[in-house]
């Protein structure tokens, strides 16, 4: 179950903090997954109290969006912890879909990567098997494929640290890179931070959407949690 | 993989100090519930008595069996038209999910007591986690709030009590989730702060509306 809440001391109306709330969820806490189960009880609150002495926020306000991007990149920060915490998790992994038509494709896209549980266990066994992500993009239940177009579409593993090269492509413009790098392959499986990147080719929205990956002790904790 | 390091993200990820929101106070209390005697209960309260009045928000799961807490937030939340929430109480080991009536009953009296021990009516939000489908020990919890409130356990606005508040609602989280910002309006230069405590290992793959 996801549980939390963010307080802050600045006076802002309802309306407003509904708005951002909502913006900041949909791009942080709604974009993180550890094993695709959705809880009865996941819930996010916010409170503003007012305490700071300044006008109230509204959706109107000059400074509201820029309150509205500060508290979405806290929100992530906090829900990217979450990720950390996976049960039994020793990777943390960004999935990044790009260059797609609509933000929610890019979501579908990326949660169905994120949740795919064979996707999951190449991470954990550093396993560069890409096309176990392939296939979880062409299983993602889209309303219907146009962000989708295969001749467009690039798949690459990407370092977090400062090693180079940090992009390794593995399907260039729909076309399987027979040539990949497996020593490089390794090397940034092996990190405890990598990044996955799929760009689309069809448009300029794209969602991050983190997950981890699936281990042993993952079932082992799962296996005797009621008792 | 038997050979992987093993990472302490407790010291990677749990900070050590922070500066938190005016006009917030918070507990915790090891009410019983969690069998291994951790802090399994928390309070946030909401004490600036400035002319405004708090404003509250919120998401939920869309999960077709709300648990009670999920329930009886969202009906404090319309009826006081997302205003004057001054308090959330939180309690882990038991979600109070798949409770029927009885869950109701309980996360409404959670909010009660702390309700009545604030003197501020139908400003309480409430929410669970743990095991599905147990009953709330409700005279652990009652006990807990009043000790946190009344007696002042574990209570405060400094960095302890939060970090203690962040513990209080773990379940198998091998690390509390706090963390804490200030930040500058860019019209203004007024400074305020945000703080976030969370908790979740397993079962996450939230989609709240």
């Amino acid at each position: 179950t996801l549980l939390g809440f963010i307080v802050t001391d600045l006076p802002i109306s309802p309306k407003g903090l509904q708005k951002m709330l909502s913006f900041a969820g949909q791009r942080s806490f709604n974009c993180i997954s550890v094993d695709g189960d959705m809880s009865t009880n996941d819930t996010i609150c916010m409170i503003a109290n007012g305490a700071v002495d300044t006008p109230t926020i509204d959706v109107e306000s000059k400074e509201f969006n820029e309150i509205c991007e500060q508290v979405t990149g806290f929100a992530q920060k906090l829900a990217q912890l979450v990720v950390r915490d996976g049960e039994g998790a020793t990777k943390f992994v960004t999935v990044k879909v790009q260059n797609s038509k609509t933000f929610d494709d890019a979501k579908i896209i990326a949660e169905t990567i994120s949740n795919s549980m064979l996707v999951k266990t190449a991470l954990y066994g550093e396993d560069a098997n890409w096309g176990r992500i392939l296939c979880a993009i062409g299983y993602s239940k889209l309303d219907n494929v146009t962000s989708l177009v295969n001749e467009k579409l690039n798949v690459s593993f990407v370092a977090t640290d400062s090693s180079e090269p940090a992009e390794l492509p593995l399907l260039v413009n729909g076309v399987p890179n027979l040539n990949v790098d497996e020593a490089r392959a390794s090397e940034i499986l092996a990190l405890p931070d990598l990044k996955i990147v799929v760009d689309l080719g069809t448009g300029s929205e794209e969602c991050n959407f983190w997950t981890c990956d699936l281990t042993h002790e993952y079932v082992t904790i799962n296996g005797d949690y009621r008792s | 993989n038997s050979g992987k390091k093993v990472v302490d993200k407790y010291a990677l990820y749990v900070p050590k100090t922070g500066v938190f929101p005016k006009g917030y106070e918070v507990g915790s209390f090891a009410s019983g519930v969690k069998k291994n005697g951790n802090l399994d209960l928390g309070v946030i309260v909401n004490t600036n008595r400035t002319n405004f009045e708090s404003s509250a928000s919120a998401v939920f799961t869309t999960n077709r069996f709300k648990a009670a807490p999920v329930l009886k937030s969202k009906q404090v939340l319309e009826n006081s038209q997302y205003r004057n929430i001054n308090a959330i109480v939180v309690n882990s080991g038991c979600a109070n999910s798949m409770t029927g009536e009885v869950g109701m009953k309980d996360a409404e009296a959670m909010c009660q007591l702390v309700n009545t021990t604030l003197g501020t009516p139908d400003s309480t939000l409430v929410m669970s986690t743990g095991v599905i489908g147990q009953k709330l020990q409700m005279n652990k919890i009652s006990h807990g709030i009043t000790e946190i409130l009344q007696n002042k356990s574990n209570y405060g606005s400094d960095f302890p009590a939060w970090l203690n508040l962040a513990k209080s609602i773990c379940t198998t989280d091998t690390f509390p989730k706090l963390i804490t910002s200030s930040f500058k309006l860019s019209t203004t230069g007024k400074e305020y702060t945000l703080t976030g405590i969370a908790k979740g290992a397993g079962m996450i793959c939230p989609n709240m509306a």
